[in-house]
C-alpha cells in the first residue's frame, strides 16, 4: 500500500488541487470530508472533458440530469454561483467552498444569502418582479402543469405584496431575510443531508488520507 | 398547495437539487 499512498500523494499535487487542511479550515467540512469530496469531484470532472481537475457545465448537467445538453435555468445559476472566479469552469476549491453552504452545519445566513443570489438572475442586487415571473414560467414549461398568464401574474403579485415590504417592485436582501423567516421551507433544499456522510459514500479516502480527523 | 411563488420555485426546481451529484457516483 506504500506505493498506492505515494502515487496518490504525487497525483494530488496537480493544478487546481487545494490543500484539504486549508479547505477544511475555511468550510463546514472536516479534512476527511474534503478528501472524500475530492474523489467525487474527480469522477465528475472526467465524465466528458478530460482536461484535469476542471468541472465544465456539461459535466455538471450530466451529473444532475443524466444528460449533458438539457437546458435548465437553475442548474445554470447554480453552476455560475459555484464558478466563483467566473472563468467558465468550477475548480476543486470552488466546489468545496460552494458545497459547504449546503452542509447541515453551515449557517442559515449563508443559505439565505445563496438562495438570494440564485434568484437574483441578472445579478442586480435585487430579486425583481419579472425575475420571479421568469422563474415560475421556466418551471411551468418544464412540468406538465399549465397555468394561464393571468394565474401566473396573480401568484407573482401575491408573492410580491408579501415579500416586497418597501413596495418598490423588487425584493432586497433585508426583505428576503424577513420573507424566509416567515417561510423557512424556502431554504429546505439549501441543506444536503448527504454531505454529513460523504465519507461513507466515498470511502476510498480511507486508503489515501494523510490526516485522521 | 403552494403558499407563494418561491415555495413553488424551490419545490419544483430539479436544477436546484444537488443530491443528484452524489447519486451519480
Amino acid at each position: 500500500n506504500c506505493f498506492s499512498l505515494m502515487s496518490s500523494r504525487v497525483g494530488r499535487r496537480r493544478l487546481g488541487y487545494e490543500d484539504p487542511t486549508i479547505l477544511a479550515s475555511e468550510t463546514a467540512f472536516t479534512v476527511n470530508e474534503v478528501e472524500a469530496l475530492y474523489d467525487l469531484f474527480k469522477k465528475l470532472c472526467s465524465s466528458i472533458i478530460k482536461d484535469g481537475l476542471l468541472l465544465h457545465k456539461e459535466e455538471f448537467q450530466l451529473a444532475l440530469f443524466q444528460s449533458s445538453s438539457k437546458q435548465n435555468l437553475f442548474a445554470d445559476r447554480v453552476f455560475d454561483l459555484f464558478d466563483i472566479k467566473r472563468n467558465g469552469v468550477i475548480e476543486f476549491g470552488e466546489f468545496v467552498r460552494s458545497l459547504s453552504i449546503f452542509h447541515p452545519n453551515a449557517s442559515e445566513a449563508e443559505k439565505i444569502s445563496f438562495a438570494f443570489r440564485l434568484y437574483d438572475l441578472r445579478q442586480t442586487g435585487y430579486i425583481e418582479r419579472d425575475e420571479v415571473k421568469e422563474m415560475v414560467s421556466a418551471l411551468l414549461s418544464e412540468s406538465d402543469l399549465e397555468l394561464s398568464d393571468d394565474v401566473i401574474e396573480s401568484i407573482v403579485d401575491k408573492t410580491m405584496v408579501e415579500a416586497d415590504l418597501k413596495g418598490d417592485g423588487k425584493i432586497d436582501q433585508e426583505e428576503w431575510k424577513e420573507f424566509v423567516a416567515k417561510h423557512p421551507s424556502l431554504i429546505k433544499n439549501m441543506t444536503l443531508p448527504y454531505l454529513k456522510d460523504i465519507t461513507i459514500q466515498f470511502p476510498s479516502f480511507v486508503l489515501n488520507t494523510e490526516v485522521q480527523d | 398547495k403552494f403558499l407563494n411563488a418561491f415555495e413553488f420555485i424551490s419545490s419544483m426546481s430539479s436544477g436546484f437539487d444537488l443530491s443528484n451529484l452524489f447519486e451519480s457516483k
